[in-house]
């Protein structure tokens, strides 16, 4: 099912509902109609992520709509990121010396 | 060791949620988290603690584009101690060139700060046993996270490739549910978890907390488990010279 298909049946018409809850719930609302229909598809594409992860995952670890449902990764990632630790503009080499808990 | 360990759980150690909002400011929240629970403990006095004071008088510019939980430990070092959230509280975005450290008296301080050992059993020690630490993790699984342990694969959640700081506040097992399957029920193993606070505020997660698979290195939680010691150092023995 392709994000924000307009296809017949009652899918679409379903996820705009879910989308609509979201908005409610964590206070969302967008600047014009093509904000909230790019947003709409980054919502479904996230809610397909969530059911892939929820396969994957081999934990009792649950996924779905959380506040971020509508942030693409990379938004995600340059919102709430460390890119400095991420990004590889340093190196630390671990040595574990011979106190208890580790070294100074 | 004990089994389960949950910091939460005594009063005065662990401060509310907070949310970063739109600035990559998890290392100073996760450092002052930090040094909230190791006062608490050590001192039985709760403080909240100035994560601005972080951002703004770093040595490494604009906090709000990330940074490394040392660094935070090297601030407070540098200005010998931090002030309360109270008097320099969050603004979500820095000012590097306006540090106001000098402005507000210092509420709590640390000794030095150590890394530990990459071994999770060392970490459920020392966090069961002196407070919680701060550890940088693989945040790939927590856009779409709601609730429950997460335990992943170097697949699905690369442990080389950290991007986000938390506090790690404790960990336990989750209970033993019997699965039935031709027709006989075999009980399964319960599942070894660490506990982690969040700064993506209470709406997010398990009210801001998740749970992530101990024993596994999920999401790279082994690579930099860092902590303040606010110990008072160990008076030695004094020696002297002869004359």
């Amino acid at each position: 099912n392709s994000p924000g298909a307009q296809g017949s049946g009652p899918q679409p018409l379903e996820l705009k509902e879910v989308f609509k809850m979201f908005q409610i719930q964590f206070n969302r609302s967008y600047s014009n109609p093509t904000e909230h229909a790019r947003r709409l598809d980054i919502f479904a594409h996230n809610l397909i992520r969530a059911q892939r992860l929820q396969e994957e995952d081999l934990g009792t670890a649950e996924f779905g709509v959380t506040p971020f449902s509508d942030l693409t990764e990379e938004e995600f990632d340059q919102l709430y990121g460390n890119w400095r630790a991420a990004g590889g503009d340093f190196s630390m080499e671990r040595k574990v010396g011979s106190e208890d808990w580790g070294e100074l | 060791v004990p089994h389960t360990c949950d910091w939460r759980k005594k009063p005065g150690i662990i401060s509310p949620i907070k949310n970063q909002e739109n600035c990559q400011s998890c290392w100073a929240m996760a450092a002052a988290g930090n040094i909230e629970a190791q006062w608490g403990i050590k001192s039985h006095q709760s403080v909240e603690l100035s994560v601005q004071e972080l951002l703004d008088c770093g040595r490494c510019g604009d906090g709000c584009q990330g940074g490394f939980i040392w660094d935070a430990f090297i601030t407070v070092l540098n200005n010998s101690g931090l002030a309360s959230e109270k008097d320099y509280p969050y603004l979500g975005r820095a000012k590097p060139n306006r540090c106001l450290a000098k402005k507000y008296t210092k509420v709590a301080w640390i000794q030095d700060f150590i890394m530990l050992s990459d071994n999770e059993e060392i970490i459920a020690r020392y966090l069961a046993t002196q407070g919680p630490i701060t550890v940088t993790i693989n945040k790939a699984l927590l856009q779409n996270y709601q609730r429950g342990v997460i335990k992943a694969t170097s697949t699905t959640c690369d442990p080389q490739l950290v991007d986000h700081c938390v506090l790690l506040v404790g960990f336990g097992k989750s209970k033993a549910e019997k699965t039935v399957s031709s027709g006989s029920c075999h009980p399964s193993r319960s599942t070894p978890f660490w506990i982690l606070k969040n700064s993506w505020g209470a709406h997010w997660g398990e009210k801001g907390y998740f749970r992530l698979h101990k024993g596994s290195n999920a999401c790279g939680i082994t690579k930099y488990p860092i902590t303040a010691r606010v110990d008072r150092p160990v008076k030695k023995q004094q020696v002297i010279c002869p004359p």
